[in-house]
């Protein structure tokens, strides 16, 4: 089954006992799921529980080599799309992509990764 | 201070610094 | 350290921001002081690593040659570059009468100045950087004989 890691994650966030939700605050940091794919063509989705004002999340797909103590999209290594303004990141780049999200909504990335 | 760094603040202990939410952007959109 | 540290607080040492030989303004000692005392503590903004490393390079772009980026652990750096005290023009010295040493008070790390032998009013207060080996090399001014010839 695929979790959060409790092993692959910036040790400052908070994961809950299901490993299926995570809490962070301050300033950006990423948890990583149980397993990762390399090949085929994949899907998951996120429900943002609660988002207090100012505060925002990037959720996507990150490598290992990415660096947890920061937001994922910072380096080569990860793709994300940002609550904020619906931006997505890659090497520390935004572009536009849609409009925002916020709390409650639920959130789908898909990945193709032909052989 | 201010002959020597103009923007420099004293400080009377570390002061934990509040990041933004860009800041690891190199560009936003 | 507690003590010592919350002495540190309430009796400073008294020091002197004045030219120095070993590189543009320095700190010295206006009193006496002895060995193994606490001296200043080394203040600024507690940042993650991953910003300082951003810093690092956003400062070097920005033209600011010196760093006052200083590690307190494996996750936090102090940087003095913008926020801070006295203790970020301390220089550095191959053969230093002071050393840096990261003290946990109150569950609260910081980095204290701490004096290796006696010194006294008039001398310039220097511990070790220990900066990291790095090819881009920054040439050391100390003049101490035992002077390695870079900070790095």
């Amino acid at each position: 089954n695929v979790f959060l890691a409790l092993h692959d994650r910036a040790p400052q966030l908070k994961l809950s006992e299901t490993r299926f939700t995570v809490t962070g605050e301050k300033g950006y940091s990423t948890i990583r799921a149980t397993h990762g794919v390399n090949r085929g063509t994949w899907y998951f989705e996120v429900t943002v529980d609660e988002m207090p004002e100012k505060s925002a999340c990037r959720l996507g797909w990150s490598q290992h080599l990415a660096i947890l103590q920061s937001p994922c999209g910072y380096e080569k290594f990860g793709y994300s799309w940002r609550s904020r303004k619906g931006t997505i990141f890659h090497d520390a780049r935004g572009k536009h992509y849609s409009s925002g999200y916020k709390e409650g909504d639920v959130l789908g990335f898909l990945i193709h990764l032909p052989s | 201070w201010s002959a020597y760094a103009p923007d420099f603040k004293e400080l009377e202990e570390n002061v934990e610094y509040e990041e933004r939410e860009s800041e690891f952007d190199l560009s936003d959109e | 350290d507690l003590f010592k540290f919350n002495q540190l607080k309430t009796r400073r040492k008294r020091l002197r921001f004045d030219k120095s030989s070993i590189h543009c303004w320095g700190l010295f000692a206006d009193e006496p002081i002895q060995a193994e005392e606490m001296i200043i503590e080394y203040i600024g903004e507690a940042i993650r690593s991953s910003i300082a490393d951003f810093r690092e390079k956003k400062y070097a772009r920005e033209g600011i040659g010196s760093s006052y980026l200083f590690r307190l652990d494996s996750e936090m750096v102090v940087d003095a570059t913008k926020k801070g005290n006295f203790a970020r023009f301390i220089n550095h010295s191959c053969n230093p009468n002071c050393y840096a040493k990261v003290v946990t008070v109150e569950s609260s790390k910081k980095i204290v100045i701490y004096s290796k032998r006696n010194i006294d009013i008039g001398e310039e207060i220097t511990y070790d950087y220990k900066f990291p080996y790095d090819d881009d090399k920054i040439k050391c001014h100390c003049g101490s004989a035992q002077c390695r010839g870079f900070l790095n």
